[in-house]
């Protein structure tokens, strides 16, 4: 015979960890895992600049890519040297590659 | 040209490694 007292026992256990809800990140289905639920990050791991720039190139129909300058502009809040620290990145990390001078790049995942 | 293809199957590989 257990004494079911649900309620109230134990004091009252606030916490903020409330939903733990990801509504539909859609997309990119594989990935999962690491997210940390900061707010500039994506459901990737890749923080908001990194995320447009990625996105950029992806949407880049030209074969040689996409250039530091059009990022730049694009991206008009950005500067040269943060777009570059990104593309830096992302080419490490294998989503983007420079294609006909390291001031190109393309995504490798659309072909 | 050659080096598109170079460094595309480079990054290929990084991406594969990052994700193993």
């Amino acid at each position: 015979s257990k004494p079911q007292d649900r309620m109230g026992g134990g004091g009252g256990v606030i916490s903020t960890m409330g939903s733990m809800s990801h509504p539909g990140m859609g997309s990119m289905g594989s990935m999962g895992g690491g997210y940390s639920g900061a707010s500039s990050m994506a459901a990737n791991g890749l923080s908001a600049n990194q995320n447009q720039v990625l996105c950029l190139i992806k949407s880049c129909p030209e074969p040689q890519g996409i250039s530091i300058q059009e990022l730049k502009q694009k991206l008009s809040g950005m500067s040269i040297s943060v777009i570059r620290q990104v593309v830096d990145f992302l080419s490490n990390e294998g989503h983007i590659f420079s294609t006909i001078d390291e001031d190109h790049f393309r995504s490798t995942d659309n072909d | 040209l050659d080096r598109i293809a170079k460094n595309k199957k480079l990054a290929l590989e990084r991406l594969a490694a990052n994700s193993a």
